[in-house]
């Protein structure tokens, strides 16, 4: 892996969005990788639609919570996700309204990641941004800065929020990631979360996936 | 990390009542508590308890003692004049012909887990706020705060009794702040943020995903590993 790397810098994110008072965190970061695959193997960066995942995928609950490895399934049978723009976000399921015609992106399959930190490093440097999940103790506090809870308070074995790994780096010689939340902008330092790199914080290595598409 | 304290078996006899002479080797055990640090940031000594045993080699002395540490000073996430941390520890000293030796040292912070009561007023909360000038400023300092967060975030409450209820929940959770903060190893920050007027139970419901710990994980294909390009 390259000592750092960021995917904002290099367009392959969108802004970050808000989940509102609904715990979806799931679709946003499926969306968040789909949207950096779509951008790295088609060139265009579209925001995506959550809403189409807590309507059309059945198999998840919506605000009440959802698996990654499900919403790659439910996009593949769908056929794809429209955007943002025409599937807009509301924060609470509703009928599904996905229209196939309507649909901007598809994948082709989804993978599962090494719980090895450097490898992520290096499948993110090479394939763009992450999708994982991790225990959110302490970000109901967070401000700025590179969390690094002890790990006895930030287990990984309760993990209870997804988010999206889109770079990572070093600052004062802290290893971190550098992680795109969904609780809007005017949370942690302009919507992202910094989190320590290589100690296996949080069980940020646990739970890591991608989209794929050919 | 902070464990609940558990004294050592003290045998059969109960701990002693602080005696002048348990005081050489409790400043003893502060002295090697606090070795290393600078002035304006060493523990002090609180309440000293123990025994003493007559050996051969000399006097073993077994010491619980209560160790203030000095209160913390960035004003970003110290806002608590409740914030100072007490320490309960164990020491073993041994002294040999006049001189201490340090056999055994536990320390673990006294636990002062803040529960979630509706029922509970930033008065209740803390219960010496009428008396104490300090308890008085702090819940000046709190209620100015939070008068920001409710500004900064536009939260309007239903009525004055809900209002009163999320200031009590926010000043908890102003502790709570700093004790996650006093326990990070990174360069984090934490304190004041839009959730500042939830409770742990409230974020947990709305804002996260219990079924990431829940439900198994469908298999998914492992990646192909990397190739050196």
């Amino acid at each position: 892996a390259p000592p750092e790397w960021d995917w904002r810098k290099k367009g392959a994110v969108t802004e970050v969005k808000d989940q509102g008072m609904c715990g979806s965190c799931w679709a946003f970061s499926v969306t968040g990788n789909v949207e950096g695959q779509w951008f790295l193997n088609r060139g265009t960066l579209l925001s995506l639609s959550e809403q189409e995942l807590l309507d059309c995928d059945k198999v998840d609950k919506a605000c009440l919570g959802g698996l990654p490895s499900n919403a790659y399934t439910a996009i593949e049978k769908l056929g794809g996700l429209e955007t943002e723009d025409d599937y807009s976000y509301q924060g609470h399921v509703q009928a599904c309204s996905f229209s196939a015609q309507m649909a901007k992106v598809y994948i082709n399959d989804s993978v599962e990641l090494s719980q090895n930190e450097q490898k992520l490093a290096a499948w993110l440097a090479q394939k763009g941004p992450i999708s994982v999940a991790i225990n959110a103790f302490g970000m109901q506090f967070y401000r700025h800065g590179i969390a690094h809870p002890l790990r006895p308070l930030c287990s990984p074995w309760l993990i209870d929020h997804a988010v999206l790994l889109v770079g990572y780096g070093n600052r004062s010689n802290i290893p971190f990631w550098a992680i795109k939340n969904s609780w809007g902008s005017d949370w942690g330092e302009e919507g992202y979360y910094y989190l320590h790199r290589g100690s296996g914080a949080c069980g940020v290595n646990t739970m890591a996936s991608s989209a794929v598409v050919n | 990390a902070p464990v609940p304290f558990k004294p050592r078996a003290a045998g059969a006899r109960a701990w002693e009542p602080s005696s002048p002479e348990l005081l050489a080797p409790a400043r003893f055990a502060l002295d090697e508590y606090n070795r290393g640090r600078a002035a304006g940031s060493r523990a002090v000594l609180g309440t000293v308890r123990g025994r003493v045993r007559r050996t051969a080699q000399g006097s073993l002395y077994s010491l619980e003692a209560t160790l203030e540490e000095p209160p913390c000073k960035d004003p970003l996430v110290c806002l608590l004049p409740v914030s100072k941390k007490t320490m309960l520890c164990t020491f073993e000293i041994l002294n040999e012909l006049g001189k201490h030796i340090l056999l055994r040292r536990d320390c673990g912070p006294v636990d002062t887990k803040v529960t979630d009561n509706r029922n509970e007023s930033v008065s209740s909360f803390l219960p010496q706020l009428n008396s104490d000038p300090l308890q008085q400023d702090f819940s000046m300092k709190i209620t100015s705060v939070f008068k920001d967060f409710v500004a900064t975030y536009n939260r309007t409450y239903e009525s004055e009794e809900e209002a009163q209820w999320r200031l009590s929940v926010f000043a908890r959770n102003m502790v709570r702040a700093q004790k996650i903060q006093a326990l990070d190893r990174g360069t984090a920050q934490y304190g004041v943020t839009k959730f500042s007027d939830l409770t742990e139970e409230e974020f947990h419901t709305i804002y996260l995903n219990p079924l990431l710990r829940e439900e198994p994980s469908k298999k998914m294909r492992l990646a192909k590993s990397l190739t050196d390009p």
